[in-house]
C-alpha cells in the first residue's frame, strides 16, 4: 500500500510542478509529505514559487495564488487517472486576467486529445475556446446557442 | 469516449422543447448570465450518469429535478425530466459494439427513474456496470463542480493527503 | 429583547427588498421568520424573486444569484449599523457582467454619502468607478500607482 | 470619519520605502494581479484599528506581518512593520479635536506594538476606545474580508438569525 502510494505521490508531484509551471509562467510547486517515513500518519503540504517570488507555502499565499494552486493540482491529479473528457464549472472566478489566459493555453494544448467543457464567465477564456456556447434564460426557461463570437453576455 | 452531444427536455429550468448541444472534441466555452442553467447542465450530465444524490443535483427531492413551469412563458410543469447523452465510442472504451453510445434517463414525478442505453431499457445497476468500464461515472474525478476551487485553496495538508490516497 | 429584534428584521428585510431590486433590476427579496411566534427558536429564510423568474428560496437558486442576494443582505445590514466607510473585497467575483455594473451603480449612488474602497478583478467595476489605484508587485515588493484609465491589469 | 489615506511602510508584501495611497470620499476601485498586495492593504487597515490576531491578518505570527525580504530586489527582512491611517474628522465623530485624525500602528520583530494617535504614543486600550466612539473597529460590519460573500451564500437560515440578533 505504501509502495503504491508513494509511486502516486512522486507522478503527482512532478505533474503539479509542470501545470503550475504553465499557468504561472515559470514558478514552481511541489508537494511535500509532512511524515516521509510514514506517510499515512502526516500530512502533504505545498510550497508554492510564483515568478520572481520567493518559495512559501500555499496556506500564505493570496486568495487568487492560491486558486492558481488548486487548478494546477486538480491538472495534476487529471494524468493519473486520465478521462477522455472534462466538465470545469468556474473554476477561473478568482484568477486575474493573465492567469485566466495561460489557464485557457493550457487547455488549447491538452485539448488535442482530452475533451474539456468550460463553464465560465471570463472574456479571455471564451475568446481561446474553439467553440463556445452561450446558454439564456427567458422568463424562467433555460435555452443554448451556439456562437463562435459570442460576446460574454452581460 | 468523449460526449457529442446532450439533450434535455423538462429537466430542471430546460423547459418542454428539447435543448440540444452538439459538441466536438477540443476545448468548448459555456458562458451565460447569472442563473440562466449553466450549471444546471453539468447537474443533466451527472444525471444522466446515474448521480442518485438530489443534494448534488441540488435539488430538494428527485421531482424537484423535473421543470417546474413558466407562468410568463405559459408552461405547465412537465411530467418528466429526460436527459440523453451521445458519447464518441470510436475508441471502443465502452463495451458496446456500437461508435456512438446514447445512454439516457428520465425520471418521472413519483420519482422512479427509467434508464435507457442505445433506445433499450436498462437497469441502473447494469448501466452503471457498462459504463465504469470506460472510467464513466457520477463520481470520477472529472467533472469539477462550481465552488471545488474555493473549496481546495482551504483544505489542510491531511486532507490533501487523503485526497491522493483516495485515488489509489 | 424580542422588541428591538423585531424592529431590527423589519428594517433589515423592507433595506434587502430595495437594494436586490437595484441590483436585479426589478426583483424581490424578503426575510421570513421560520417561527414568528418565537423568532428566537427558529432561523431566518430568505426568497428571492429574480426579474420574469418565480419566487424561490434562496439556497435553490444558481451560485451567482446566491452571490446577488448576499451583496443586498450586507447592503441591507448596512443601513441598521451605518459607517462613514465601506472596504469590500471582491464581493463581485462570482457575478455576471450586468450584476456587475449594477453593483457599480448602486455603489456611485450610495458614494455620495459613503466612501467605498472596492478591490475587484472586473473591468466593469474598475470602468465605474470615481478614482482607480493599480497595486502592483515586482520581486515580491508591493507598489501603489493611482490611475484613473488603468486597463484591469492582465 | 472617512479614510483619506494609507501608509504602508515594511507591512507585510510592502517593502522599506513608503507607499501611500491618497483617498476621496466616493468610491474608489483598487485593482492588480493575483498576489500583488491588494487584500494585504485590507490587513493593513484591520491592524492599525488594532487586530490581535495574527490569523485574521492572514500570519502565523506577528513578526510574519514584517516585509520578509526579497532576494531580487537586493532588499533585506524590515525590522519593524508600520501602517499609518488618516482619517477625516470634520464630522468630529472621533473625539479629538482635529479635522484630521491619524491613527498608527508599528510591531517590530518581537511581537511588540507601538500605538500612536496624532504622532503621540498611546495605550491599544486608550486608542480602541477612542476609535470606537465613532464605530471604528477592526471588527466592525464595514469591512468585508475576501471570501465574505461566497461564505454567506451558503449559511443556514438559523445563521442568517444570528447574524441579525449579533446587531441589535
Ligand atoms: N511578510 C511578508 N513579506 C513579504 N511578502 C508577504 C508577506 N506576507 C505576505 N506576503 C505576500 O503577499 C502576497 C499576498 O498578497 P495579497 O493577498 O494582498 O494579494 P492580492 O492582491 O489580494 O491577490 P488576489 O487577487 O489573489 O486576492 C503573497 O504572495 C504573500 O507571499
Ligand atoms: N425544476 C426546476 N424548474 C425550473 N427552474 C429550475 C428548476 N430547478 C432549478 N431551476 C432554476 O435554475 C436556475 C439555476 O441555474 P444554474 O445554477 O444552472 O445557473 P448558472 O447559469 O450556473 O448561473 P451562475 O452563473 O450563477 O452559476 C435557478 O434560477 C433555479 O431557480
Ligand atoms: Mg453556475
Ligand atoms: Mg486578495
Amino acid at each position: 500500500k505504501r509502495k503504491v502510494f508513494m509511486e502516486a505521490f512522486e507522478k503527482i508531484n512532478d505533474n503539479l510542478g509542470k501545470y503550475f509551471s504553465k499557468l504561472t509562467g515559470g514558478g514552481n510547486a511541489t508537494l511535500k509529505l509532512e511524515n516521509p517515513e510514514d506517510p499515512f500518519s502526516g500530512g502533504i503540504d505545498m510550497l508554492v514559487q510564483f515568478p520572481r517570488k520567493p518559495s512559501i507555502v500555499v496556506s500564505g499565499a493570496s486568495g487568487g495564488e492560491r486558486s492558481v494552486a488548486a487548478v494546477a493540482f486538480i491538472f495534476a491529479i487529471k494524468d493519473f487517472t486520465p478521462a477522455s473528457f472534462y466538465i470545469l464549472d468556474e473554476i477561473d472566478a478568482h484568477l486575474d486576467a493573465f492567469h485566466v489566459s495561460r489557464l485557457a493555453d493550457l487547455l488549447l494544448e491538452e485539448a488535442e486529445k482530452t475533451q474539456f467543457i468550460v463553464i465560465t464567465l471570463k472574456p479571455e477564456m471564451v475568446n481561446k475556446a474553439q467553440k463556445v456556447y452561450g446558454v439564456y434564460g427567458r422568463n424562467g426557461v433555460s435555452n443554448v446557442i451556439a456562437a463562435k463570437f459570442l460576446e460574454v453576455p452581460s | 469516449p468523449y460526449i457529442k452531444k446532450i439533450e434535455l427536455k423538462g429537466f430542471k429550468s430546460f423547459g418542454p422543447q428539447t435543448v440540444k448541444v452538439a459538441l466536438d472534441k477540443g476545448f468548448t466555452a459555456i458562458t451565460g448570465p447569472n442563473g440562466s442553467g449553466k450549471t444546471n447542465i453539468v447537474d443533466a450530465v451527472l444525471f444522466a450518469l446515474g448521480e442518485l444524490s438530489t443534494r448534488r443535483l441540488r435539488a430538494e427531492n428527485a421531482a424537484k429535478l423535473i421543470f417546474h413551469g413558466s407562468e410568463k412563458a405559459g408552461l405547465e410543469r412537465a411530467k418528466k425530466a429526460k436527459v440523453v447523452i451521445q458519447f464518441d465510442n470510436t475508441d471502443g472504451r465502452i463495451p458496446v459494439d456500437t461508435t456512438t453510445v446514447t445512454v439516457s434517463r428520465e425520471v418521472h414525478r413519483n420519482g422512479q427513474s427509467v434508464y435507457r442505453l442505445n433506445g433499450r431499457r436498462i437497469s441502473r445497476t447494469h448501466i452503471l456496470e457498462v459504463l465504469s468500464v470506460a472510467g464513466l461515472s457520477s463520481t470520477s474525478q472529472n467533472i469539477i463542480m462550481q465552488g471545488t476551487i474555493t473549496r481546495l485553496t482551504e483544505i489542510s495538508p491531511t486532507e490533501r493527503r487523503k485526497i491522493i490516497e483516495d485515488l489509489v
